[in-house]
């Protein structure tokens, strides 16, 4: 049987609400290091893959693999029973035909209980290499969402060039151009607001800023967030989490003239 | 103009 209580719902709150625009029906795959999730997007250019480690959750105890076939707008109906600060324990059979959610608040001595029914779902799992990217930028997840936003304004698709300079985005629409240009900065005092660049070599690459725009419901995650860069591959948005769990986005690139 | 890309061309399939 599967049993993982979070200190906090919310984590599962904000993953499911960052996901739930892109992905409807995954599974949640279940085995002793944790929580696994890998879905496209319908359209196969964005990719979602959430990883919520055992040491995330307290306890953790996951006998066989088990894949849990969820529709996250249901899922999202029942996340809603839960406040913030609840604890959240996760159960399932080992072979489920539901997954049972519980919320607890130790204050008030409340205890909710909920089931929710589950898909067979026929999902076909692509294998992510490992890729050493020309270029890493972590920056506040904030800014990141300010600067796609801003840009979605004007046109569907941005270009971003790294350099050992800085980063620069920037778009061309019908009403005009924009670009925003980061620098590398360090904030001793303030590190959630550095800008860092690892750079091999220069990248260019143009996405569409509706799959970015989508990607930065989860800045509430994490105050940074990475993005990795390799020439003509589809780039890595990374918001780590606690414990070494994640949730990564992957975008296929625009090419062409 | 340029040609949106689909994910599933540059990751294998498990």
């Amino acid at each position: 049987m599967l049993e993982a209580r979070l200190e906090q719902a919310d984590l599962l709150k904000k993953v499911v609400d960052a996901i739930k625009d892109l992905v409807q029906d995954c599974n949640f795959d279940c085995n002793d290091s944790g929580v696994a999730l890998q879905a496209m997007d319908n359209s196969h250019v964005a990719l979602v893959s959430m990883m919520l480690k055992a040491e995330s959750f307290s306890p953790y105890r996951c006998d066989r693999n088990v894949a849990l076939g969820v529709n996250l707008t249901s899922l999202t109906k029942v996340l809603r029973a839960a406040q913030n600060e609840d604890i959240l324990t996760l159960k399932a059979e080992d072979a489920p035909d539901v997954l049972n959610l519980v919320f607890e608040n130790t204050d008030s001595d409340r205890l909710s209980e909920y089931d929710l029914k589950l898909m067979d779902i026929d999902q076909e799992h692509l294998g992510i290499p490992d890729t050493e990217y020309a270029a890493t930028i972590s920056l506040p997840s904030v800014e990141f969402r300010r600067i796609c936003v801003d840009l979605m304004a004007l046109s569907e698709s941005v270009s971003i060039e790294t350099s050992k300079d800085g980063i620069k985005f920037s778009c061309a629409g019908d009403i005009g151009n924009g670009a925003v240009t980061l620098r590398p900065n360090t904030n001793v005092e303030k590190p959630d607001q550095n800008v860092e660049i690892e750079l091999t070599e220069p990248v260019a690459l143009t996405f569409s800023l509706k799959y970015l725009v989508n990607f930065c419901k989860a800045a509430g995650l994490s105050k940074t967030v990475k993005l990795c860069l390799s020439n003509e591959v589809p780039l890595l948005v990374e918001y780590a989490l606690a414990g070494s769990s994640y949730l990564r986005f992957y975008l296929a690139p625009k090419i062409g003239d | 103009a340029k040609t949106q890309q689909s994910i599933s061309s540059f990751f294998t399939k498990k």
